[in-house]
């Protein structure tokens, strides 16, 4: 498994 | 006119301690409702996402909603400056302003510090925080969660969390051997022993360890933690701040290659 990223999960406002 | 007076500044003295190691830099926005920040980071691993509620303070003015970019460490600094029975305010005459003052006060008013914050102009990259429904909500002692966390640490560097309707378990596999730490929920009149758990769906997601040791260090704020989670969704874990609001945290999963 990899380490997800804050932003694959919530975009830019 | 920017003010903002905190009877109980040790609380943001505690703020800060909680997000030192996690962020370097953030701006702080100032509005009538109160103080908000929002920074992730350098990894993008984790995002941090505080408010504090104008009610909160003992006074509260803001004219106009300004930002201000400061550097933790330097924030730090200053703050260490002030006792944990002291004041806090926080003050700005200028529109745009190049410094942000602070005020500590002990309880006498017999000794009052003022010092100068220069800050910083900052990219802000503001995330969409989605209002999400978490499947699985626990509410627990955030000492046993620390402790839990911290245990665990020694074993692995990520941790699985699965949860079903009575409890919460969590796992780890290392190189020395595997082992899990289940929580039931308990309705324990003592907080320290209580676990209230909501599972609409149980979830289960695996989390690098060493981003919710540095969380706990928010442990000191509140005498719970709730986790939130949903599968294929950040964790996001939460310290609520009495009157005053709430400490996020949010903590990207491990997926799948």
């Amino acid at each position: 498994m990899k380490q997800g990223t804050i932003k694959n999960f919530f975009g830019n406002s | 006119m920017f003010e903002a007076k905190l009877q109980q500044g040790v609380i943001f003295k505690k703020i800060v301690d909680a997000i030192k190691d996690l962020v370097k830099s953030v701006n702080i926005d100032a509005s009538t409702s109160g103080l908000s920040m929002q920074a992730m980071d350098s990894a993008h691993v984790a995002l941090v996402s505080l408010k504090l509620n104008e009610n909160g303070f003992k006074d509260y003015r803001c004219d106009r909603p300004i930002t201000l970019g400061l550097s933790i460490e330097n924030l730090s600094k200053i703050l260490k400056c002030a006792g944990n029975d002291d004041t806090i305010t926080l003050q700005t005459d200028e529109e745009e302003p190049s410094s942000l003052k602070f005020f500590f006060e002990n309880q006498q008013a017999s000794k009052i510090s003022e010092f100068s914050l220069n800050l910083m102009s900052l990219d802000s990259e503001s995330l969409g925080i989605p209002d999400t429904d978490y499947s699985s909500v626990i509410q627990m002692s955030s000492a046993e969660f620390s402790r839990i966390c911290k245990e665990l640490s020694s074993i692995s560097e990520t941790v699985e969390i699965e949860t079903s309707k009575e409890s919460v378990k969590f796992s780890v596999q290392g190189d020395i051997g595997a082992g899990s730490i289940t929580v039931k929920n308990n309705q324990s009149d003592k907080d320290v022993d209580r676990v209230d758990l909501q599972i609409d769906q149980p979830v289960k997601l695996t989390f690098a360890l060493r981003y919710l040791n540095m969380f706990n260090k928010a442990v000191s704020l509140s005498s719970t933690v709730s986790l939130n989670m949903s599968e294929e969704n950040p964790l996001m874990v939460e310290y609520k701040i009495d009157d005053l609001g709430s400490l996020r945290f949010y903590l990207a999963p491990k997926i799948s290659d």
